[in-house]
């Protein structure tokens, strides 16, 4: 996961 | 997902239940600002577009609906709820929220990840919620004698934040290549401005007397 895309928080 | 983000979202969903809470059951917002909530409303409207695109776990999808029917019910309540608006301190709530938008918005146009429609828009959520709550702290700043609802609905909202940084630091070291300098900038800008507030409230709280800002 390069933190662009993972949107997994809140 | 981790105890500090755990923590964190549910210090979130704690103090909104507390302020529909004080809403709903007490119909009353005294001491509430319309302004935060409405720039909270825009913040999740803008952040969770996301529900139509894609798709990360049941407990991610609830908790945004939940953040999304809970911040516009409460704007609802406040502006046209016949006995809930009566209570709402419309001539102290004066902070010029339309000016926090736009240069939240420009600063999303410059600065982002990837120039595409909705990732624009998520950064803009997040240079938004970062300045949210100044119309609230301003408002509690006027507001002589602070009900201990609306306390700690502002206590909790920074705990939320709190949390989150400890979450941040937690994946930092616990997962592979997880950096995310635009959240963890606005985040910490965000928490910052708990401060002082904090400072007013853990002092009240110690002597038990009710909260008062300074002047």
């Amino acid at each position: 996961s390069s933190g662009v895309t993972d949107k997994d928080e809140l | 997902m981790n105890i500090f983000r755990l923590a964190g979202d549910m210090s979130h969903l704690f103090s909104i239940l507390l302020l529909l809470l004080k809403i709903h059951t007490i119909k009353s917002c005294a001491g509430v600002s319309l302004k935060t909530q409405e720039l909270y409303a825009l913040v999740f409207a803008t952040r969770y577009l996301d529900i139509f695109t894609g798709y990360i776990s049941l407990y991610n999808t609830l908790m945004k609906m939940f953040f999304l029917w809970s911040s516009f019910t409460i704007v609802w309540y406040m502006r046209y709820h016949n006995v809930v608006r009566r209570s709402y301190d419309k001539d102290q709530d004066t902070f010029r929220h339309y000016f926090l938008i736009l240069p939240c918005f420009i600063l999303a146009l410059l600065v982002h990840e990837k120039f595409t429609f909705l990732e624009v828009l998520w950064t803009f959520s997040l240079y938004l919620e970062a300045v949210a709550i100044l119309p609230q702290l301003v408002l509690l700043q006027r507001t002589r004698n602070v009900d201990n609802l609306t306390g700690h609905y502002v206590f909790f909202l920074g705990a939320y934040r709190s949390f989150y940084i400890l979450n941040w630091i937690y994946r930092y070291f616990t997962e592979q290549n997880y950096y995310k300098w635009i959240t963890w900038i606005s985040g910490l800008v965000q928490t910052a401005l708990y401060a002082d507030f904090f400072y007013y409230y853990v002092k009240s709280w110690r002597n038990s007397e009710r909260l008062q800002l300074p002047a």
